[in-house]
């Protein structure tokens, strides 16, 4: 569908995509480690675009099986959620999947 | 109101209340410290109160000055939300709270 191609455009297109909702604190949480990190995410706020929110909210549990925010990509990978990308970090893993996304 | 009264007899009669929402992580992360306590709180759910949830969020702002979920009560006494009773356990005083809660 035209929004699955625009989400698939998204995550091709942008290093770091963080699928948020404003007033939520796992949101909030994996946005300020990106923050920490330097790292400057591209964030789409699902509650901020009306009808367009829930609707993208279905591509994206079509797409990766998941229906919950925060929803992360990395590298055009399906990263998973706030306590997936907390473990990455804690593992030492996530900085270098960023590097190697940047360097796309 | 009549609103008000119920929310200040509910607080009054139960050693432990936390007003949630059933799909927010914050939430969860709250009452699973609470079980990981053996300690059963009484849970309200107010995404499940239908027009009700809404209105008691209201009172629960004028009451505590606080919105957000979730909101914890202990002794009758409000604690605030997930970080203020995490941050109270981490120093060793929720459970003292507790049993002084149930010792009422
Ligand atoms: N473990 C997941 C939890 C994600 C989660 O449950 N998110 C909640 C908000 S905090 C959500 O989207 N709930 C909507 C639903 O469950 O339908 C993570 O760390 O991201
Ligand atoms: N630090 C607070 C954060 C509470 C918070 O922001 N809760 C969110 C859901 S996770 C909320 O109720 N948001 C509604 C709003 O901001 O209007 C806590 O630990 O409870
Ligand atoms: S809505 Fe509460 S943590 Fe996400």
């Amino acid at each position: 569908s035209r929004l699955e191609d625009s989400v698939n455009k998204t995550i091709a297109e942008n290093p770091v995509v963080v699928y948020s909702k404003t007033w939520c604190s796992y949101s909030s949480e994996v946005k300020s480690l990106f923050k920490k990190l330097a790292v400057e995410p591209l964030v789409i706020e699902l509650d901020e675009l009306g009808p367009q929110g829930p609707q993208l909210q279905k591509v994206l549990e079509r797409l990766t099986g998941q229906h919950t925010v925060p929803n992360v990509f990395i590298g055009g990978k399906h990263i998973g959620g706030c306590t997936d990308t907390v473990k990455l970090h804690r593992k030492g893993e996530l900085e270098s999947l960023i590097s190697e996304a940047n360097a796309k």
